[in-house]
Parts: C-alpha cells; sequence; structure tokens
C-alpha cells in the first residue's frame, strides 16, 4: 500500500487516480476544478481542490510524506513543469509527469522526473499499428517485427478448435500461438488446441507481425 | 497502402498521421489550425487546413474514396461527433474515433464508429498497473486484477533457473507464468523451468496483479 499523489484530474489523471485507489493504494487526487474533484468521491482516497503550483498548498497537504506523485496536468505546460519542479524540490522519490512533445519531455528528464509519458503518441502509434489488424485490441511489441497482440475470435473462427484455425502450440514461434483464451472473466493459459473457439472469445496470441496480420485478412 | 483520413491533429492525430505514412500509407491529415498542418510537412502525404465538420471541404478533398477515416478532435465533443456522423453518411469503410469517457464512447458506437479509443485513460490504467513495478516496461490488461506484463529480469534472479526464480508453469495461473523470455532479439516462447536467467533478459510473465507486483518486491 503505498502514498500516491496526483495532480490535474483530467482524462488521463483521473483513470489514473481511479485505478491506483481500486489496486489498493492510498490516493491523494489534486485539481483546480471543484467539479472534477467532486466527481472523485468515493473513488479516491483523499479528493482535494486545489492549486498545485503553490507550495504551501502542498505541504499542508502533506505531499512530503507520500511516496510517488503524478503529475498529469496536461494543456498548461507551464503549471505541469512548475508542480514536477515542485515536486523535486519537496523531495518525493519517485515523479512520473507526462510531456506534450519532445522538447517537454526533455525538460522534464532534465528538471529530475524519474518517468515521463507520452499517453497520446503511445496511444497514436500503437492505434498505427493496430489499424490494419481490425479485431486487435491490444499490442505489446517484443522486437520491431514480432509482437503479442490481444484480439477478438474472428467470425470465421468461431465453433473451430484453436487447431482447424490454424493456431500452433505455444512453443512454435514459426507460427502464430495462442498464449491465452479469454471468455468473460474466466482465462485460460496456454489453451489445448482441442479447445472450441466460441462467438466473443479474447485471445492473446504471439508471432510475426505478417503472420498475426493474417489472422484477420479474410 | 490504404488510404487513411486525419482528423484533428493534436497530440494523438499527429502522431497517428505520421506513423501511418511512416508505414507506407497515403495519410490525408486535416485541420483547423494552420500551424499544426505547416508543422505536419513532409510527414504525412497531404496535410490541409479546413473546417471537417463542413461536409463539402471533405468531398472536396476526395475523402469518399478513403479506407479508413480517424477523428482525433478530442476536447471538443461536438465536433467530435459531428465529423463522426459526416464520415458515416459519407460512406467511409472503417471509422476510428476518440472519446472523453463512457458516455462518449456509448454515443460514437451507437453512431456507427468501427472503433472507440479512450487513449488517456488507457495510458491511465496502465500506468497504474506498471507504476510499482519499476522493472515494468509495458502492460495489457487481460481483467481488471489480471494481465500480460513485459519487464526486465529483476537483478536478484541473474543466473537463477525460472523455477528457483519462483515462476509456475505456463497453465499455472495462480502463480506467475513466463510466456516468453527475449535475450536482445532472440525469444523463447513457454521457457522451460529450467532455463537460467540472464542479466538484460526480459521477460513477458501473466498472472494476477499482486502477485507480479511482488516480482519486483525487494
Ligand atoms: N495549478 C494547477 N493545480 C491543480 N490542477 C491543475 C492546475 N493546472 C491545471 N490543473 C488541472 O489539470 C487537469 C488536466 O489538465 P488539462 O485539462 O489542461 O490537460 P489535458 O491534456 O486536456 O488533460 P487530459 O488529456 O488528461 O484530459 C485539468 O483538470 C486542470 O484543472
Ligand atoms: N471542425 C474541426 N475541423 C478540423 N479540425 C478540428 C476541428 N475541431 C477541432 N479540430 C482540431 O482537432 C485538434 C485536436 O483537438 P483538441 O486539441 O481539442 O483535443 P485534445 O484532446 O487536446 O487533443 P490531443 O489530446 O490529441 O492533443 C485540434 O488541433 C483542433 O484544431
Amino acid at each position: 500500500k503505498k502514498l500516491v499523489a496526483v495532480v490535474g484530474l483530467g482524462r488521463l489523471g483521473s483513470e489514473v487516480a481511479r485505478t491506483l485507489y481500486q489496486l489498493g493504494h492510498d490516493v491523494l487526487a489534486i485539481d483546480q476544478d471543484e467539479q472534477l474533484v467532486q466527481d472523485l468521491t468515493g473513488e479516491v482516497t483523499h479528493p482535494v481542490r486545489g492549486d498545485a503550483t503553490n507550495e504551501n498548498v502542498l505541504r499542508e497537504l502533506g505531499i512530503h510524506n507520500y511516496d510517488v506523485a503524478i503529475v498529469a496536468i496536461g494543456t498548461n505546460v507551464q503549471a505541469n513543469i512548475m508542480v514536477s519542479v515542485l515536486f523535486k524540490t519537496i523531495g518525493i522519490p519517485y515523479i512520473v509527469s507526462r510531456a506534450n512533445n519532445e522538447l517537454h519531455a526533455n525538460t522534464l528528464e532534465r528538471i529530475g522526473c524519474n518517468k515521463v509519458i507520452q499517453p497520446e503518441a503511445e496511444s497514436g502509434t500503437r492505434l498505427a499499428h493496430m489499424l490494419f489488424t481490425p479485431e486487435a485490441q491490444e499490442y505489446m511489441e517484443l522486437t520491431s517485427a514480432f509482437g503479442i497482440s490481444r484480439i477478438r475470435v474472428p467470425d470465421r473462427f468461431v465453433n473451430m478448435t484453436l487447431k482447424e484455425s490454424g493456431f500452433t502450440g505455444v512453443r512454435d514461434k514459426y507460427g502464430v500461438a495462442v498464449l491465452a483464451l479469454k471468455r468473460g472473466d474466466d482465462i485460460t493459459l496456454s489453451p489445448d488446441g482441442e479447445d472450441r473457439l466460441a462467438n466473443g472469445d479474447v485471445m492473446v496470441v504471439v508471432g510475426r507481425d505478417e503472420l498475426v496480420g493474417r489472422i484477420s485478412a479474410t
């Protein structure tokens, strides 16, 4: 159980704050916007309205006791940088901040942020790579040509076994292997070749990009 | 080689447009903001300044010939929805749009968007899950409490076998299973319990979040 402070409760910050709270951590969520703070009532430990560029406000909230601070302010680059510097000054051991572009990211790293994320750029890259594999829901790169994809079972495989559908055994990296099969909340790891696919099933597959891409090709 | 139109060249749209162009596709990138359009000169096929809520503008640009259209307008929900509806009306075969929240996502799906993404929320969830697994490089959710993580081998496991390190067999979802082991560009799927870990190895593991989190705990 860790103490995490999240500043900026826009689309990114509210989701980080909520998820961390669900994972069991103590979450202090700060925003200048009263409505956004209200929206998180019951969904984080401590939703607080405040201006995070004000060092007194941060100290009164006990920020110096926190394990991790996340700066999720987006568009307002000046505020984003100021708050990051304040967290560094106050001495928070691990600081995550978001950046809008490479120069901004560079600046945050020089300030001493431990992790800098560019959420939209990461999503944009991911979307571009998954766009022409329509059933693809998620992609995790292993090498530039080989990755793990989470895909919805294509219609034409419904009611066929994994083997009949052309999937290879889990150790074969020259075909497309199914690492996991998800049916609702139920997960089977390294499913058997004789397992039969149902409509709505989600598969986690691994293989060379072109081969995985062909799964959805009709 | 596909024809892709991207509307909205903010942080998400500019990255999608650039990446698709690098992947070899024909990219039409539209924004009302002249500067953002200029910034993409040479980085996409056809950067154009225009108001995408104007059907004539879209038709003059030949949008009806496109394979895919991506609505990357964010904050302006009204414009985002209007452009999505226009693309549907014009008959683009595959439409991706972004949403700011669940209700917005629901609306876009009802309009007929083929794929709806919430980039910040996805990044937020991912960040929350990876925050306390410092070696975590990537996370793919399977259920809210169970996911696949790509992690750098923790120092204390170097030179130990997978079995000695406490990893379970690939079918056991009550422990943490290693789905793949990457050493440089070399990938072993479902590695053997007797395989020995080396410094710099990257593992793809699956298991309940708390158990995976403990891997990095010292
Ligand atoms: N000084 C500040 N103190 C506290 N909160 C702040 C401060 N400055 C900005 N914020 C908050 O940060 C939040 C996120 O910033 P903003 O909306 O500008 O970025 P965004 O990129 O649109 O965010 P997202 O993409 O996560 O929705 C806003 O809700 C805003 O009220
Ligand atoms: N009707 C329109 N026609 C063309 N472009 C538009 C239109 N409306 C908005 N845009 C553009 O969409 C882009 C992205 O929208 P906006 O900046 O509001 O969202 P955002 O959520 O901050 O984006 P991001 O997170 O990707 O940076 C802006 O550059 C804006 O000029």
